[in-house]
């Protein structure tokens, strides 16, 4: 049977809804349909497969290769490159940033890394106590300033730390700040510029749904991102924003953040996602 | 863009008392995908576009509206409807309690209403609840101390009621005493827990949910266990200066009845606004 444009768009319908209810943002939805529509319409069909199916395994296809396209060994880029690696974390606020560099920097310690800590948020109220508190907890170095200090500066004192001390990790914290703040992203241009990070991780939240699309887009356009994180999946959204990522981005997810403690990171997993997307 | 297929669609438009069905159904397409992009929970969006539809078809125009206005007068009544038009918070001695999912600027906000009721001439206080987080204390001291708020916290106490009720016995004679309280989701059962009890002790007159302007499908059920748990007076939502049209606050007070208060508007103590139904609902439209 040649499969036709209207029994096709009937069934993409039905799956564009459970994407847009797994937080799959609407620009990405439409993509991934029109992508799915020129697989199979025209196409032919065995006489017994439904045609259901047939529509889900394609989905299911054109999403995996979105994630193995960017698939990235975190640990071994980490082995391989020449030491100390330095990982920048952005973001917009309150994503996460901060407690997923302390539970980075526990994985890594538990691969033996020697790991140092950059509080480069120098501007929110308590944002170095709170870093501080954490490389207290995990028995980490931290190269802090006082408040209201050049970021690039810290981040820069962490790197000749990590130097002299033959330290194999900086990781470094920065604010989070909106992507419509045009002089917050140009500040991040400069982190980068100063201090030539080998990772910038760009963390968001699970919880965030269409919005990713303009974070991830604006961050990637003005500072450049080489994988991201995605945070809170322990409250239950489907996980759709990192579909959203991956397909702005082109880059890897490497992790989720599962919860508030240490451990809650584990490596991202295309397929679990997929499957708990589609349920 | 939902303006300029809008357009191109009321050129087609013939007059009459009564609106063209076919013109509101692509109308009510084009406001389908702003409200999902928007991050409207999907079941919403289709019950608002059904009720949309069948309101705009079955009312007389009126007279001085043309067509489009016509459906984007019904959609703002719907929405409206929804929302509410803001919360009168009385100037006089009461309790403020605020909670929300990790992340959603609760702290912050805490330090802006304090501001917001200092600038009124009450004598305002803040008590630091968040036991967990680290830095929280100071995150809030920090952000309340040049203000002439007052400030309320121990440190090393693990125990969140513990601290409040101390803070009520401290903050005595202030008018307005502001609690604010560690992040929590719906699955977390002993944070939840914590949250009845605490609101037990402080017995606060407004219990505010914070929400993320950027909050996705999860929005409602969230806000029902909230709202469940220790019943929300109003909505605040943070975060309006960046591209997110809080959608997800529109579905958590669709699924609870609770009107939005307040939004947050920046990082500075002032980034408070009254919440403006027409500018929300505009921006919502894209
Ligand atoms: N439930 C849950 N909470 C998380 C997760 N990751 C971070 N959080 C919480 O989210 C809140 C914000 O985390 P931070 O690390 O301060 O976020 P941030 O991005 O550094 O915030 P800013 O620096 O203010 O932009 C804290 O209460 C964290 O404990 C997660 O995976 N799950
Ligand atoms: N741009 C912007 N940032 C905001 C706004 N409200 C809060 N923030 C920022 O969002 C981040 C998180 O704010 P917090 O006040 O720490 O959030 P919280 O809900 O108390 O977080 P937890 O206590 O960890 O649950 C911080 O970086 C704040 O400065 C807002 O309206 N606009
Ligand atoms: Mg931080
Ligand atoms: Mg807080």
């Amino acid at each position: 049977i040649i499969l036709d444009e209207r029994k096709v768009s009937k069934i993409l319908g039905e799956l564009e809804l459970i994407l847009l209810e797994g937080d799959v943002a609407l620009e990405v939805v439409d993509k991934i349909s029109e992508e799915l529509k020129a697989n199979l319409v025209g196409k032919k069909k065995k006489i017994g497969v439904r045609l259901s199916n047939l529509v889900e395994h394609e989905l299911i296809k054109v999403l995996k290769k979105l994630f193995y396209s960017s698939s990235f060994d975190f640990y071994k880029y980490i082995e391989e490159r020449e030491k100390p690696v330095v990982i920048l974390f952005v973001g917009v606020n309150g994503t996460g940033k901060t407690t997923t560099i302390a539970k980075v920097a526990k994985k890594l310690m538990d691969r033996d890394h020697s790991v140092v800590i950059a509080a480069g948020d120098t501007f929110r109220a308590g944002a170095i106590e709170q870093i501080e508190e954490h490389a207290t907890n995990l028995g980490v170095k931290l190269i802090k300033h006082k408040a209201g200090s050049d970021p690039s500066a810290v981040i820069y004192d962490a790197i000749q730390h990590a130097r002299a001390k033959k330290i194999d990790i900086v990781l470094a914290d920065s604010a989070g700040r909106m992507h419509t703040k045009k002089n917050l992203l140009d500040q991040l241009e400069k982190i980068k510029r100063i201090n030539s990070p080998d990772l910038i991780v760009f963390v968001d939240e699970s919880t965030a749904g269409n919005d990713c699309v303009e974070r991830a887009r604006m961050f990637n356009e003005t500072v450049g991102i080489d994988g991201s994180i995605l945070t809170k999946l322990d409250a239950d959204p489907k996980g759709g924003s990192a579909i959203s990522v991956a397909y702005i981005t082109g880059k890897p997810i490497i992790f989720f953040g599962i919860g508030q403690e240490y451990d809650d990171l584990i490596e991202f997993d295309a397929d679990w996602l997929i499957d708990r997307i589609l349920g | 863009k939902l303006g300029d297929s809008l357009r191109g669609i009321v050129r087609k438009i013939a007059k009459s008392s009564k609106i063209d069905k076919y013109f509101v159904e692509e109308m009510v397409r084009d406001i389908q995908r702003a409200l999902l992009q928007a991050d409207v929970n999907v079941r919403h969006v289709m019950q608002l576009s059904k009720n949309l539809k069948e309101r705009a078809l079955s009312e007389d125009l009126h007279p001085r509206l043309n067509p489009r206005e016509h459906v984007i007068k019904v959609l703002y009544d719907e929405i409206v409807d929804i929302i509410g038009k803001g919360v009168e918070i009385p100037l006089s001695k009461q309790k403020i309690m605020l909670v929300g999912l990790q992340g959603s600027g609760k702290t912050t906000t805490v330090a802006k209403l304090a501001k917001y009721f200092k600038n009124k001439n009450l004598k305002t206080a803040v008590i630091c609840a968040d036991t967990f987080r680290p830095g929280a204390y100071d995150q809030l001291s920090q952000l309340v101390g040049e203000h002439g708020i007052g400030f309320y916290g121990e440190k090393r106490e693990k125990d969140a009621i513990k601290i409040v009720k101390n803070g009520l016995k401290a903050l005595k004679d202030y008018e307005v005493i502001i609690a604010d309280t560690a992040g929590r989701h719906a699955l977390e059962e002993d944070l939840i827990k914590e949250m009845i009890d605490l609101e037990k002790v402080f017995q606060p007159d407004y219990k505010f949910l914070v929400l993320d302007a950027a909050i996705g499908q999860l929005a409602s059920k969230q806000a029902k266990a909230f709202h469940d748990a220790i019943g929300i007076s109003g909505i605040i939502i943070t975060k309006f200066d960046g591209t997110a049209k809080g959608g997800g606050s529109l579905s958590a007070s669709k699924e609870t009845s609770i009107p939005i208060a307040f939004i947050g508007t920046g990082e500075r103590i002032d980034d408070l606004e009254k919440f403006d139904p027409e500018r929300f609902v505009s921006r919502l439209l894209g």
